[in-house]
């Protein structure tokens, strides 16, 4: 998905 | 996703249901520090800012918007519908103690100076200090309701085995952020003590009594 920061973390 | 993180997300939201559970069954936020709860409100609404520009997954929405949501809904049910409860006595934890600490370590250490970047970063140094308040008053009482020592149980579990997590993605996915490692490691030790109350006492089927 689109996720520029690259956090994928809750 | 793997197993570390997936389990750690959901004792974290079984620690927000039990939460929830404790207030409406019992109708009281007795024993509850709501400047805890205060503090994880702006944990998650500093670190979900980027919830509409940033898709991870329905996974990764869902639960930031469940968090958000039920975090709030507690600070109102601990401040305004159940304020009757409130031990406003024994929640004295100076909040500013910790939020200024937070802030002015989130502008001078991060990964980039950025707005977003530093309210992430100042979310995460903030999480790792907003069970203190909490702590503190159940130091002050003396004791804990069993269904907040579950709580609390599963809220420091959750970021102690999103540690692991972190050890599994450094070895297996090469991905490692040391300001989240950092913080995770310093709010899961301010649990042990209590870690250590809870399996001796707790899990024995006691009250949790702090010795006076």
């Amino acid at each position: 998905g689109f996720n520029p920061s690259g956090k994928d973390e809750l | 996703m793997n197993a570390f993180r997936l389990v750690g997300d959901l004792c974290h939201l079984a620690a927000i249901v039990l939460l929830l559970l404790k207030i409406w069954k019992s109708r009281s936020v007795a024993g509850l520090s709501g400047k805890s709860q205060i503090l994880f409100g702006l944990v998650f609404v500093t670190r979900y800012l980027d919830l509409v520009t940033n898709f991870v997954s329905p996974y990764n929405t869902i639960m930031k918007v469940f968090f958000l949501s039920s975090s709030i809904a507690t600070v109102y049910l601990i401040y305004t519908k159940f304020k009757a409860t409130y031990d406003g006595n024994h929640d004295t934890f100076r909040m500013e103690f910790l939020l200024i600490p937070c802030a002015l370590l989130a502008i001078v250490v991060n990964h980039e100076f950025s707005p977003m970047e530093i309210l992430w970063t100042f979310s995460i140094y903030l999480e790792a200090v907003a069970i203190l308040p909490q702590l503190f008053m159940i130091s002050k009482t003396g004791e804990a309701e069993t269904i907040t020592s579950h709580y609390l149980f599963a809220l420091g579990s959750y970021r102690g085995l999103y540690i692991m997590n972190w050890l599994y993605r450094y070895y297996y996915e090469n991905n490692f952020d040391v300001i989240a490692v950092v913080a995770g490691i310093v709010q899961t030790v301010l649990y042990c003590d209590f870690f250590y109350l809870y399996i001796t006492k707790v899990l024995q089927g006691k009250k949790l009594q702090l010795p006076a």
